[in-house]
């Protein structure tokens, strides 16, 4: 089996202003594959933490508007995760 | 020949294995490996046994990469088992820890898991057990011990990376430590588990907003460990019982080995803070390593003079 690639893929990071806009990331999960970084389950999702979650590139788009639409301020950590997954061997052999 | 190991780089499985070898040919008098089990994929569950012979002494059990993404965690426990060994005979704290303490080090508690995340997928979580009735794979190892197990709303579909297994103990790995932990009781004075990331020092309880009895107590350790732990990089980590600090867990290995007897356990969350996440590049390994190790450290030292 080829292995998996992350090509594009996101992660957000959206810090939950009230219990709407918790709920709406938990009905995200609900709709979209997302990939809880912290924490590590959408149930855990609550107002005033700090939620980081890894999106398919396809679905990122989709999860960008639903953010706006309801006015959530989020940061895009990782634009392209496979990048990122090659680039933490930064170190030489020595 | 699986290739050089090298602290400074993550290392796969086979590098893994055959390092534990190589650290028992290397220091015989202070280094044994023990393999306490299998997992499902037949792969060995090695313990390293750091310290002299001496079975009744105290002793701290420390595992790393409970889940498998958490690459800086099997790091951890590769650069203290080292740094343990190298500094003995010329650190004065690491020559007074080793001369009267053990440490049984699990390297790599979820080996399919961390196998898998090298090989197939980086971001694997879970171990590779099958599931009845599911093409999902894999439970959530840090969801399967027997303490309130499956006790929130949590889920009961494998496909979740959450998911705590059929049953309470029902993972071979879980069984493994469980049993080790158990016969080695008496001596076991602390519990360390290694994960990544959000920097936090982390101890019971996840499963209720109780407090342990011993949690001022507790709190006072994990206050001066992350102290401690900053003064090198000036690291920032926050400490506190799970439920409060992150959030509430059932089944985790910390509550576990708190309900047991073990009353000083504790639970590092590794660099870092969220840029890099479970991604954290090799460079950072050695800061990161060696910041840890000063919080261990006192906590070991903590252990050696304040248990019986």
């Amino acid at each position: 089996i080829a292995p998996v690639r992350f090509d594009r893929e996101k992660v957000f990071r959206v810090k939950p202003q009230d219990e709407n806009q918790a709920n709406v990331i938990k009905d995200l999960a609900k709709t979209n594959k997302l990939d809880f970084w912290y924490p590590d389950a959408g149930l855990h999702v609550a107002t005033n933490m700090t939620v980081d979650f890894q999106v398919s590139d396809k679905e990122s788009q989709s999860i960008q508007s639903a953010l706006d639409q309801n006015k959530m301020h989020y940061e895009i950590l990782i634009h392209d995760l496979q990048e990122v997954i090659e680039k933490q061997f930064d170190v030489k052999e020595d | 020949m699986p290739g050089r190991h090298s602290y400074a780089k993550y290392n796969s499985w086979d590098k893994i294995v055959a390092w534990t070898e190589k650290m028992v040919h290397k220091c015989p008098d202070m280094v044994s490996r023990i393999k306490i089990g299998t997992t499902v994929e037949d792969n060995p569950l090695y313990v390293l046994k750091i310290g002299k012979k001496d079975e009744r002494r105290k002793a701290i059990f420390m595992d790393c990469g409970i889940h498998a993404r958490e690459w800086i965690s099997p790091a951890f426990c590769q650069w203290f088992v080292y740094q343990a060994t190298k500094t003995y005979g010329k650190n004065k704290i690491m020559t007074k820890l080793l001369d009267q303490m053990n440490f049984y080090v699990l390297p790599v508690f979820n080996v399919d898991g961390y196998i898998w995340s090298w090989k197939q997928n980086r971001m694997w979580r879970k171990n590779r057990s099958k599931n009845q009735n599911s093409n999902c794979i894999g439970t959530d190892l840090n969801r399967n011990f027997n303490v309130s197990w499956n006790a929130f709303p949590t889920t009961k579909d494998p496909c979740k990376e959450t998911y705590p297994g059929p049953e309470p103990e029902s993972e071979k790995e879980t069984k493994a430590v469980t049993d080790f932990i158990q016969s080695h009781l008496k001596s076991i004075k602390a519990y360390i588990t290694i994960h990544s990331y959000s920097q936090m020092l982390l101890f019971p309880y996840g499963y209720t907003s109780e407090l342990p009895p011993n949690n001022e107590e507790l709190t006072k350790v994990a206050k001066i460990g992350t102290d401690v732990l900053s003064t090198l990089y000036e690291t920032h980590y926050i400490y506190g019982p799970i439920a409060s600090t992150i959030y509430p867990t059932s089944g985790s290995s910390l509550d576990w080995a708190y309900n047991l007897g073990v009353h000083h356990t504790f639970a590092f969350e590794l660099r870092d803070r969220g840029r890099f996440g479970f991604l954290l590049p090799e460079s950072q390994i050695k800061s990161t390593c060696k910041e840890t190790m000063l919080a261990v450290k006192f906590i070991a030292k903590y252990i050696l003079k304040h248990t019986s």
